[in-house]
């Protein structure tokens, strides 16, 4: 049977692409 | 083949934990590469039942992977209202800080995510705790254009004074 594997759990870059403060 | 503690807890196969961890119970606690438990693969897919179960049978929601990840900030980015709700009944500390830069309230802003949002200040996160690049969660939401959880942020604020 093929097993579904599921990608191990990431946490997005909370400010990836806003401008720094 | 068979799937791994991990792989299961995420797919929601409560049987199949069950039947591992009868015969290992060490199996609940048990950190991948990464030091994510199986309680946190399941709060990062959304497996409400399967958090609930593997709460039951004592795994610890405090525990946190090795870039200080935490099931409750898996569940907030993931906007998994029911399961921020679980962690934060098993007291859970509520602004805990990875080093990816976040709080469960940053991660709830980011990903727009107004019911989490709601939960975590209803229970007293840290509204003044900043990103790594300094963005509080009141400017993350001005920034990102989330509307819903500005008004969210400006009325909780209006209600602390």
């Amino acid at each position: 049977s093929q097993l579904s594997l599921y990608t191990s759990p990431s946490l997005p870059n909370i400010t990836l692409g806003l401008p720094a403060t | 083949d068979s799937l791994s503690i991990h792989q299961l807890a995420a797919q929601g196969e409560v049987s199949q934990v069950a039947a591992h961890l009868s015969k290992d119970s060490s199996l609940l606690s048990r950190q991948d590469e990464r030091g994510f438990t199986p309680l946190m693969w399941a709060a990062a897919f959304g497996e409400k039942a399967m958090v609930d179960f593997l709460l039951e049978k004592g795994a610890d929601p405090k525990t946190v992977a090795r870039e200080r990840e935490s099931a409750l900030t898996l569940a907030s980015s993931g906007g998994y209202v029911d399961i921020v709700e679980s962690l934060l009944g098993h007291g859970v500390d509520i602004d805990t800080y990875d080093w990816n830069g976040g709080t469960p309230l940053l991660y709830a802003v980011r990903g727009n995510h107004v019911k989490c949002v709601e939960a975590l200040l209803a229970k007293g996160a840290d509204m003044t705790i900043e990103s790594d690049s300094g963005y509080s969660p009141m400017a993350l939401a001005v920034a990102l254009g989330h509307k819903k959880i500005q008004k969210v942020l400006e009325d909780h604020i209006l209600k602390l004074y």
